[in-house]
């Protein structure tokens, strides 16, 4: 038991920092573990710096930033050991136009391994769907499913 | 192992029978404020086992079942199936599709079953046991939970890693 | 002081449940003291019915629906006693694109009162502001800022 | 009583001397994620005098100075200074615009100034109060915080209404 934590521990902490380069474009990541002499107890700390700045503590992050750095850990777990499914709840929220698309290209490279099912409101998320659904409440506080195409999208928007 | 569908009746804001069928790759779901998004991701985590009303957004356990509207009163239980294609046979039992369904009364009363024959949700948790998929893990991330790994304290941030190894 | 509460807490409690009812189409709701008789301690509890639904605890909301009765609150407050400025930090990141108009429209409402300084990442908001500026780090991690028009935020967004 | 112009200097990741000039109706901020669009909130919120380090997402008050990239180093003090039209004499002195500044030194030590002249931090809070501008209160609402109406207590919900009354 002990041995296989450490062991996927490294493998994940390798992970984080070449995905955390990839969303980010640059810079560097890493996780520690607070008591490594304690293995099957010690708590998880978490470095970053993003590209050009200087070491930082997470409080100092954006939101954006904090988000972005959740998700390269969920992305670098899932490469250490894929989940047959993944349920991400707008998980994206706060990211800018561009990272979300970065964020949706990464899902595509995961979905070879991997089944996502995702809610979200953007744009960048649902053009790398291969199934979109729309829900709706036509009547009011019941809903409904309809399957809907990218370009549906737009025009749902602008109707609801 | 993947999801092929999912049908909800009386779950949540599920008044009419429903069911959606996944893709192999990247199935999104989009919609309005407030039209029942988040709930298929509860009814998802629900059906695997989820025991927390408080997880599932409620106060008890029959929060879940569809309370009425204005115009249609409230129904007497919710059930959601999850169909799982296992022809790869990572779960724990030999079917090429397994069938979990999960149904609670007003009473309070519950009922489980894999492939229509009734079982306990015991079994329903052994399942799904090593597959790595988890109610509590990565594979369910619910609506504004994705800080929630920045923002808590080391000690309590192991049990995502837990779960990977 | 009591009296000066209660009938500010009563204009706040209208204006609420007139807030409420046109950022969500409909429905009713409505502000209570914990402890009528105890103003100057009491808590305060919210009631909200949205449009055909049954009345809802604040827990059975979505995220959404949530964010638009904080949202309704704040404006309920403003129209009550006007603040000179407002400073709102990404306010409407959990709303659809539909919601996001409808608070822009109010905000618009309300800047003829109140001065409004908003940080935002989505087109229906920065489609309502009289002045838009952008900032950047083309020197990484050193903030510049550029004045914009709505166009360039589309070039911009691609850009950076 | 409105805001004319905010001027940054060393605060947070404003290295550069900036002025950002406000319309009287609704200024909007983008920008990519990390740029520094909420520091522009936080150097409001500074100025106006906020004492506590956690709610300028920083461990100490020297959090808030220019920390140096990978090409710069650190500065030595950090600088705001907000413009405030006070044609409406709603800020309870007389004169038709009131400039406000704080400065901060890596030592600690703190200035304020009110239209350059000496003053104490006690004087900024008494400034402002009964403008209905508070730090506290609905006028400055920070990322991710919009939620926190609903989410407290009710008897943590009271000081928004008071602030009001
Ligand atoms: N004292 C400091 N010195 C230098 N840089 C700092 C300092 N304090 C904060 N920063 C930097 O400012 C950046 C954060 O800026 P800010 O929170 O304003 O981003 P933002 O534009 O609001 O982004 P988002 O859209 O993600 O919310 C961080 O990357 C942080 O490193
Ligand atoms: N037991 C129930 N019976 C009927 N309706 C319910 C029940 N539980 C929740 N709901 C309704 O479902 C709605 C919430 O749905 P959900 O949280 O899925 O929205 P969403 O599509 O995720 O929205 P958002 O984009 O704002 O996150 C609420 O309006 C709530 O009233
Ligand atoms: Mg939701
Ligand atoms: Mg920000």
């Amino acid at each position: 038991m002990k041995e296989r934590f450490v062991e996927k521990f490294r493998i994940i902490n390798e992970n984080f920092n070449q995905v955390f380069a990839e969303l980010f474009g640059g810079g560097r990541a890493s996780l520690a573990l607070t008591e490594p002499d304690d293995v099957l107890t010690s708590g998880v700390t978490i470095e970053v710096q993003p590209p050009g700045k200087a070491l930082k503590s997470l409080l100092q992050l954006s939101g954006g930033e904090q988000a972005l750095v959740s998700i390269a850990i969920l992305f670098a777990i899932l490469k250490a050991c894929p989940s047959p499914f993944c349920i991400l709840d707008e998980i994206e929220a706060a990211l800018d136009d561009l990272n979300t698309y970065r964020f949706a290209d990464y899902l595509k490279k995961f979905a070879k391994d991997s089944q996502f099912v995702v809610v979200t409101h953007r744009r960048g998320t649902m053009e790398a769907a291969n199934i979109l659904y729309g829900v709706t409440m036509q009547e009011q506080g019941v809903t409904s499913l309809l399957s809907l195409n990218i370009d549906d999208v737009e025009r749902e928007a602008m109707l609801a | 192992m993947y999801l092929k569908s999912l049908e909800i009746q009386g779950f949540k804001s599920f008044a009419e029978k429903t069911n959606i069928e996944f893709g192999k790759g990247i199935t999104a779901v989009v919609g309005p404020n407030g039209s029942g998004k988040s709930n298929i991701a509860d009814a998802i985590r629900w059906v695997m086992g989820e025991q927390s009303a408080k997880s599932l957004r409620g106060g008890n356990m029959q929060d879940v079942i569809f309370s009425g509207t204005q115009k249609r009163k409230p129904l007497g239980f919710a059930e959601v199936t999850l169909y799982i294609d296992n022809s790869d046979k990572k779960l724990g039992i030999d079917y090429d599709e397994v069938a979990v369904t999960r149904r609670v009364f007003r009473s309070g009363e519950s009922e489980y079953f894999i492939n229509k024959s009734a079982c306990r949700l015991k079994d329903i948790h052994e399942l799904f046991m090593d597959t790595g998929v988890g109610r509590d893990g990565y594979s369910i991330i619910g609506q504004g939970r994705i800080d929630e790994i920045i923002n808590s304290k080391p000690e309590d941030r192991r049990q995502i890693f837990e779960e990977a190894a």
